[in-house]
């Protein structure tokens, strides 16, 4: 695997010579047939840099026609394998690390100023002499939107099926399910374990597997981070749903579950300093409503205490939560209508958005800021694996 | 002077959605 292509060391400027009709061939070898597996142990987004270097080799010799082939024949080639694997997260993901690579590498070789503050003398040798690709960017940019998008819709595909039963249904802490409900204990199958259960450990488990992923395949940090957000987002809003929805799950012992189960999320962003991404704060609705769940619902300074406290929750979504509250044991009293009127009047100045359950489809916008590489394109070697003898070094 | 970069000349690409419906019918085309 590690065999190199002989080159020599001297003379290589960091382009890569091809004959017109092996284009087809290159497209096949490095983007439709090209398993990332294979790339395993070399510099992460390895077919970026490649194609950037073959582009550099058709701007340096001034064939336009060559650079419009290479990235139209590029960029199909990629569509082509996201359609065949729309549900690979792997394959996904390490299509958007090399978009967004050879995004960077188109901007940060394009002779503009303002993307060359970080380059070393060698790499601003390597700028495209010739051609203005700016709006070849503009097509990987949407492109890069649309991998995002693919990436984020199988990632929650993977975690969704999880979600009730490891925030809501699963107890880890011990004793607490003899504090469940009167009437509702081994109320469901669901509850019991089963094909469709699934403890918190699962959730955390699937998002080490996707942060491992892209972590190796170079993805960007800052779009890694908006992956996360997007996910807790997700969680968040299931979660709070089925919760608003479910007389079941509204009590004191699943708000306390709720809170450990929350804690042990922003536990594993800490843990994989994603703390900066903005996740934590997408799950503020679902803390607020576990507090909700065991602070008292009695007296005026609980009201206020509560008023106060769910300022992430609309009136409507406090309101139904304390309808939804079932008492623990026959010690604990129901929350009485004039306290929840209480609540109300509390909060009738607010301006909330008037539907009760949130948007889990809803998604952030992405963005992806230039980051430029402190590789140089001469020291990139090819590994033989790729089939590309075909590629003259220059 | 003659250090300064020649002007690049931009190369006009289609959009995602015009390159798509390119590849489309010529995919139709071929048999």
């Amino acid at each position: 695997r590690q065999v190199t292509v002989q080159r020599k060391e001297k003379d290589f400027q960091g382009m890569l010579e091809y004959h017109k009709e092996d284009e087809v061939l290159l497209i096949r070898n490095l983007v439709t047939d090209l398993k990332p597996q294979m790339l395993s142990g070399t510099v992460p987004c390895l077919p970026a840099y490649i194609l950037y270097m073959c582009i550099r080799h058709a701007d340096y010799t001034s064939d336009d026609l060559k650079v419009h082939s290479l990235l139209t024949s590029t960029i199909n080639g990629i569509k082509k394998v996201l359609k065949k694997h729309n549900d690979d997260f792997e394959m996904t993901s390490f299509w958007l690390s090399n978009t967004c690579r050879l995004l960077h590498c188109l901007k940060q070789y394009s002779g503009d100023e303002g993307f060359m503050t970080q380059n070393t003398a060698k790499q601003n040798e390597h700028c495209l002499k010739n051609f203005d690709l700016t709006e070849y960017r503009q097509v990987l940019s949407d492109l890069s939107i649309q991998i995002y998008q693919q990436l984020i819709k199988i990632a929650e595909g993977l975690l969704q099926p999880m979600i009730v039963s490891a925030m809501l249904e699963n107890e880890s802490i011990q004793g607490l399910s003899g504090v469940k409900p009167m009437g509702y204990r081994k109320r469901s199958s669901s509850m019991e374990g089963g094909e469709n259960s699934y403890c918190l450990e699962a959730i955390i488990r699937q998002m080490n597997s996707f942060h491992t992923v892209m972590c190796d395949q170079g993805l960007d940090p800052e779009i890694i981070l908006q992956v996360f957000k997007q996910l807790f987002y997700m969680i968040n809003a299931v979660t709070l749903n089925n919760l608003l929805l479910r007389k079941d799950v509204c009590s004191w012992s699943t708000g306390m579950q709720l809170r450990y189960n929350i804690s042990q999320l922003e536990e594993w962003l800490r843990g994989r300093n994603l703390q900066q991404s903005g996740a934590v704060e997408t799950m503020e609705p679902l803390i607020q409503a576990a507090q909700l769940l065991q602070l008292k619902k009695k007296t005026q300074e609980d009201a206020e205490a509560i008023c106060s406290l769910c300022t992430s929750l609309s009136t409507q979504q406090i309101v139904k939560i304390l309808n939804l509250y079932t008492p623990l044991n026959e010690f604990e009293e129901r929350v009485t209508v004039s306290f929840i009127r209480t609540i109300q009047a509390q909060l009738q100045e607010r301006s909330d958005p008037q539907q009760l359950l949130l948007d889990f489809k809803h998604m952030f916008p992405v963005l992806f800021p230039f980051n430029p590489s402190s590789l140089t394109m001469d020291s990139i070697h090819i590994p033989a694996c790729l089939n590309l003898e075909f590629l003259n070094e220059v | 002077s003659s250090q300064r970069p020649r002007p690049r000349v931009l190369l006009k690409a289609p959009t995602l959605a015009e390159m798509e419906e390119m590849n489309t019918s010529e995919e139709e085309e071929s048999p």
